[in-house]
């Protein structure tokens, strides 16, 4: 289960905008 | 230049487009208890990127079946009460036939960005959170 949400974060945050 | 805070208001995209205003529409959500429709919705979005990147089929299976299990399978989850339930069954259908495709949450995305654009969002605009962080 930990690397399914370590998975799912990651796939969460590669989507957000980079810091300004 | 124009504040930040002024840019949210013009769009959900342009909200969507800038961390704070991320952070502070994700404590929005939590308050209102949906905060899973924005972590969903970036989910479609980094499933998507991972064609352009060289990422492994076996680790796109794993991620679309984490996120079908996640926000779909359960039918009491906020995400899959407003997805509709062609939506739901073409995902479940290309999870259990393996055959994952760049796109295969672009329609559940679309159906959830949708009800953020029109009820969600617009609420926040007016939440006292927004209004005390302007």
């Amino acid at each position: 289960i930990d690397s399914e949400d370590d998975l799912l974060q990651e796939c969460i945050s590669s989507a957000m905008p980079k810091k300004k | 230049p124009t504040p930040p805070y002024v840019k949210w208001a013009e769009s959900l995209h342009s909200l969507l487009d800038d961390q704070d205003g991320i952070q502070l529409f994700r404590t929005f959500l939590r308050q209102e208890d949906c905060a899973d429709l924005l972590d969903f919705w970036f989910a479609c979005s980094g499933f998507r990127k991972l064609e352009a990147s060289e990422c492994s089929e076996e680790k796109k299976l794993k991620l679309a079946k984490a996120i079908y299990k996640k926000y779909i399978l359960d039918n009491n989850g906020i995400v899959s009460r407003q997805i509709k339930p062609a939506t739901k069954s073409f995902i479940k259908d290309c999870v259990m036939k393996l055959h994952i495709d760049p796109a295969m949450f672009d329609q559940a995305q679309t159906e959830i960005q949708t009800l953020m654009e029109e009820n969600t969002y617009p609420v926040f605009l007016k939440s006292d959170i927004y209004l005390e962080y302007t």
